[in-house]
């Protein structure tokens, strides 16, 4: 994936059952945002695979003052990604269980 | 320790904490 200089982590084991998952987010390279960054920390949040999208969360995150506005496809960009190898892994783990 | 939350109006809970230090040196 490509590096926006926000990470994106899960915050707990994939048990691959649950649609809903703790994920982590913080900003390693702040230099890589358009807006102004306060270094907050990590920002945990849960998010539904099924019935969400990155944009959301990440527009929900502006509001709440963690980013600028500037950022907020940036931020949906980096949960999107982590969000992809999440359902990536869990397909091929269904398949490979048969 | 210096752990926040915050809860966006969409009923969404954000805790924030120290990013660790472990995770930092990841890179």
């Amino acid at each position: 994936a490509e590096d926006t200089g926000v990470r994106v982590e899960l915050a707990e084991e994939d048990d691959c059952k649950k649609s809903s998952i703790a994920l982590k987010l913080w900003v390693e390279d702040p230099k890589k945002l358009k807006g102004k960054y306060k270094d907050n920390g990590a920002i945990e949040f849960s998010y539904d695979l099924e019935k969400e999208v990155p944009e959301d969360v990440a527009q929900e995150m502006v509001e709440s003052g963690f980013f600028h506005e500037s950022d907020t496809k940036t931020v949906a960009k980096s949960i999107r990604d982590r969000v992809a190898l999440i359902k990536w892994r869990r397909e091929r783990n269904w398949s490979v269980k048969g | 320790s210096s752990i926040s939350q915050v809860v966006h109006s969409a009923g969404r809970r954000f805790i924030v904490s120290p990013v660790p230090e472990s995770r930092l040196q990841e890179k």
